[in-house]
């Protein structure tokens, strides 16, 4: 489930919600019902590329964006949109053998977005 | 019954959650552990924002540690005893000693990569009769590898452990006893229990018994990786 992106803007974090019950998956997960995993949206030129927005950037990524306000298209277009930092989820869940399980993952949700 | 291959994003989605496959029917309704509960809302970093605190000021969970039972890993499992239906019910041999059980726990489901941290044996016994005094000095709980197809049976002496009373739950620790600590998980367990009063009293009947398996899985643990590296 994404959230409508209203008036697009630079780039950072768009909502996404991910439903287990959308995917069916609802009677063998027990928690949580879903998580926003989130992503990342938005153009990188300038002066978003620079960091003005808020958003982490690299130095590269600031120099890609100055060479593409220079000359568009020349140097391999504008840099990209991608997370620069994420947090952990944990999922309980019944597995085949009607064990209980409790899985931990790292990097599942978008925190922050950045160019690079 | 495993689920057909499911098509499209749910297939990525399982990918990223490290399953091989979604169980194919709905699973037996069975109560939560609370252990796993309280597992879940400590490890989660969404539950530990919206709950209370859980932890203190300043500090964040490390990564791929379980905090509650102060071992590395990022698994946990609440394994059923698959042995229970197959226990006769009588309380007494026919020798008038107590008798020992078999437990039997299906661990095929741990990858070959998952390393075990705890394998933690949770065992409910009831009193033969109701009400009455348990034996003088207690009792002493003995737990080996039983024989079966794949078992390493006689390769650990066997766990041996007081037991002053059979009100609260059991739990013995089998990783570096009846579980050679650097040996990887087995398809199945099968254990060998008895319980021995110590004076003459009654037997007592073993009610209920669990795994709680925590493994650690490299693969779903970046900073490991990383250290690694």
């Amino acid at each position: 489930e994404v959230a409508p992106v209203a008036g697009g803007g630079p780039c950072r974090a768009r909502r996404l919600y991910v439903s287990f019950r959308e995917v069916g998956w609802h009677h063998w997960i027990i928690a949580p019902r879903g998580f926003m995993a989130n992503y990342c949206q938005g153009p990188c030129a300038l002066p978003a590329a620079l960091g003005a927005s808020g958003s982490p950037t690299f130095n590269h990524a600031a120099l890609r964006a100055l060479m593409y306000s220079a000359a568009p298209g020349a140097h391999g277009g504008l840099p990209c949109c991608v997370p620069a930092r994420l947090s952990p989820i944990s999922v309980l869940f019944f597995d085949n053998s009607d064990n209980v399980v409790l899985r931990h993952y790292e990097d599942m949700v978008v925190d922050e977005c950045g160019c690079r | 019954a495993r689920a057909p291959t499911l098509p499209g994003p749910a297939a990525a989605l399982l990918q990223a959650l490290g399953l091989r496959d979604a169980p194919g029917g709905a699973p037996t309704p069975r109560p939560v552990p609370p252990i796993m509960w309280r597992l879940f809302r400590r490890q989660d970093p969404q539950e530990t924002r919206a709950g209370p605190r859980r932890t203190s000021p300043g500090t964040t969970p490390r990564p791929c540690h379980v905090e509650e039972l102060g071992v590395a890993g990022n698994i946990v499992r609440h394994v059923r005893d698959r042995g229970a239906p197959a226990r006769p019910p009588e309380l007494t041999s026919a020798a008038g000693s107590c008798p020992e059980w078999t437990v039997v726990f299906d661990l095929s489901a741990v990858e070959p990569d998952e390393h075990p941290s705890r394998a933690r044996l949770e065992l409910r016994f009831a009193e033969a009769v109701a009400g009455a005094a348990g034996p003088v000095g207690g009792w002493e709980l003995s737990v080996a590898l039983a024989a079966g197809p794949g078992s390493m049976a006689g390769r650990e002496a066997p766990l041996r452990l007081a037991v002053p009373s059979l009100r609260a739950p059991v739990r013995a620790e089998l990783l570096g006893a009846a579980w050679a600590r650097n040996a990887s998980a087995p398809c199945t367990l099968r254990l060998a229990l008895a319980l021995r009063p110590r004076s003459p009293a009654t037997c007592a009947r073993l009610a209920e018994a669990a795994l709680l398996l925590v493994t650690v899985d490299p693969r779903l643990c970046h900073p490991l990786v990383r250290q690694r590296r």
